[in-house]
């Protein structure tokens, strides 16, 4: 979901 | 992943340990706002807690694992070893002016009123701004030594690149984060008057000195 996306940057 | 966030993140990389090298190697943090380390530190801690809830890569989890430490280790060179060489006369930013209102904001406009969210975007904002000390150190006493401008150069153009890799994936995804966009651009915009004379003297051969 988007949170995941968000979170995989650094 | 795509080449602008793979380079930003390793041009990230590569300022982080530039700093550490001069410090260690130099065995001096001459010219380093510790105040800037700090935030950076409280950047990665409050971002990297969903190091402990949730698993996205290899990659991700290493890379924040060395922020992290490197960070850490920084702070601890600046102020313990190499306490002794530490200019705090020159770093006297007054953080608190911008730890308070970020925490503000964060609170205020976030994507979840969670802990986690809130401190994710906390810290966001504050690595927007977490430079300030640093390049107020540099204006204040009107020069910066060739390394610490190397060290700058990385870490601005990390976030340039990350802008980069939004509008990459917003085209390509369809993905786009309004917090991260707009930080970013801030974060980077507080770079272009470095970034100008990083152009136009460092990379000519001479110090980075202001006129008086």
């Amino acid at each position: 979901k988007e949170q995941k996306k968000r979170k995989d940057e650094l | 992943m795509n080449i602008f966030r793979l380079t930003g993140d390793l041009s990230h990389l590569a300022a982080i340990i530039i700093l550490l090298l001069k410090i260690w190697k130099s065995r001096s943090c001459a010219g380093i706002s510790g105040k800037s380390q700090i935030l950076f530190a409280i950047v990665f801690t409050a971002r990297y807690l969903d190091l402990l809830t949730s698993f996205i890569s290899v990659y991700n989890t290493s890379m924040k694992v060395i922020y992290i430490g490197c960070a850490y280790a920084t702070v601890y060179l600046i102020y313990a070893k190499f306490r002794a060489t530490y200019d705090g006369n020159h770093d006297s930013f007054r953080v608190e002016f911008l730890v308070v209102p970020v925490g503000g904001l964060a609170v205020l406009i976030n994507h979840t009123f969670s802990p986690l969210e809130i401190l994710w975007t906390f810290s966001i904002y504050l690595e927007s701004v977490a430079i300030l000390p640093q390049l107020f150190m540099i204006s204040k006493t009107g020069e910066a030594e060739t390394i610490t401008t190397h060290y700058l150069f990385c870490l601005g153009m990390y976030r340039t690149l990350y802008l980069f890799n939004w509008v990459w994936r917003f085209y390509f995804e369809g993905f786009f984060d309004m917090i991260a966009i707009v930080a970013g651009l801030v974060q980077t915009v507080l770079y272009c008057d470095f970034f100008y004379l990083y152009v136009t003297k460092v990379l000519k051969g001479k110090k980075l000195s202001l006129p008086a």
